[in-house]
């Protein structure tokens, strides 16, 4: 090496004009773009405040959404040796409080890796669906439920958050005064396209344009292209219940003689991770909010007062016999990915995913024509939470 | 993870349960 440094001789020679041009020229073009970016994002992207203790800072310094999805890739892309699996899902299920008699397959060994034992189903006779208005969607911990007042839900007691930032709202963006909480982030409209998929744009809709004037003309249709007459019968006593009266709802107004509740369930690391339908109901529409993903454990929820507003979740928004009705499955740092059955094209915690705060709206009303919108019986599973 | 439901009932909607409580899916939580 020292020799061929020493004794190999250099020759210099003249760099082509062109060359040099086209490098010069490229470096600008760089520049303008990555200037253009930054330009587009500052005026399209707010970046929530997070208010909370030091703590709260600390974990938001972290970059949760990447470490959520290499967890996700460690625990469902690499199997566990056969050997390893019964002690390991033995021990997690200690640590958990997982009963295992209830899981639909005992052989544990047949699970390959933690993402597949965490996302286990469970016999079909374990949990019997009360015959009652609502029913838990999921296992899980009742963390707060009661009004919504004002357009504000009560996360836990004494800290409200705003039911336009948990669901969006028609204008799409919020504004942020300097000093003021996070319950009025920012929301711009994102509208994509999703194979057969019509697009719904704002969140206030007409009854009357989604169930059509006369809802005896939806089952004509039906019967037009020859669908058994006795399913037709079910479905349309189904329909009949669903019907609400003809008349303009959104999400804050609500019929006379009707008000908005809420209810928040905490789905702890051991329990059953899929959700089912809480009663008979139609899905209209879903919106993706693209978002953070912080840990929903109580908690994190006393220190971060906006929490379920700031993390990535999935609104299902629908109609059941009494008007409106929602479901809105919140990811978390562990289980960043929201699996929702009757929509195979939803991903979420993607790595390209749309600006913090902004969501995708998708409306189901193709689902079924009967109903205009993907229906749902009480205890359907709807979908679950998977690792990452 | 978490999920909420926010849904319009009739104001006699009662929920039968209590903040804190361990829930199983399927099992009544409100009824009119």
């Amino acid at each position: 090496f020292n020799e061929a440094w020493k004794k190999t001789k250099v020759t210099w020679y003249p760099i082509p004009v062109g060359l040099g041009i086209a490098f010069i020229a490229f470096q600008h073009m760089l520049r303008v773009y990555v200037r253009e970016k930054r330009k587009e994002q500052d005026t399209t992207e707010f970046r929530p405040i997070i208010v909370g203790p030091w703590q709260v800072h600390v974990i938001d310094a972290l970059p949760l959404r990447a470490l959520s999805r290499l967890w996700g890739r460690i625990n469902n892309d690499y199997n566990l040796p056969v050997w390893l699996r019964e002690p390991f899902y033995k021990s997690y299920s200690w640590l958990f409080d997982c009963n295992l008699e209830e899981i639909e397959n005992t052989d544990l060994k047949s699970y390959p890796n933690l993402g597949s034992f965490f996302y286990r189903a469970l016999k079909p006779d374990v949990r019997p669906i009360e015959n009652a208005t609502l029913v838990s969607p999921a296992d899980g911990k009742v963390l707060s439920f009661g009004l919504v007042n004002n357009g504000k839900l009560e996360q836990v007691k004494g800290i409200t958050y705003s039911l336009d930032a948990f669901l969006g709202r028609k204008e799409g963006k919020y504004v942020i005064e300097p000093g003021k909480q996070i319950v009025d982030v920012v929301t711009s409209t994102h509208i994509v396209d999703e194979k057969e998929f019509a697009n719904v744009n704002g969140i206030t809709y007409s009854l009357d344009a989604l169930l059509g004037d006369d809802p005896v003309d939806a089952t004509k249709q039906v019967s037009s292209v020859g669908e058994d007459a006795s399913v037709q019968s079910e479905e349309n006593n189904y329909k009949k219940e669903l019907d609400v009266a003809k008349s303009v709802v959104n999400l804050h107004g609500v019929r006379e003689g009707n008000t908005l509740y809420f209810c928040v369930i905490y789905l702890s690391p051991g329990d059953y991770h899929r959700f089912h339908s809480p009663t008979n109901w139609v899905v209209e529409m879903r919106r993706h909010f693209a978002g953070e993903l912080f840990s929903v454990s109580p908690y994190m929820l006393k220190m971060l007062p906006d929490l379920l507003v700031l993390n990535e979740r999935v609104a299902l928004l629908g109609r059941w016999r009494y008007g409106f009705f929602s479901m809105i499955p919140v990811g978390a740092t562990n289980v960043g990915s929201i699996r929702i059955n009757f929509d195979k094209a939803l991903r979420t915690n993607r790595r390209e995913d749309l600006p913090v705060g902004t969501y995708t709206e998708v409306s189901y009303k193709k689902a079924s024509k009967l109903f205009d919108g993907q229906p749902l019986r009480a205890g359907d599973e709807m979908g679950g939470f998977c690792l990452g | 993870s978490t999920v909420v439901l926010v849904f319009e009932a009739p104001i006699d909607f009662k929920f039968c349960m209590k903040p804190g409580q361990k829930i199983k899916y399927g099992q009544k939580i409100g009824e009119v």
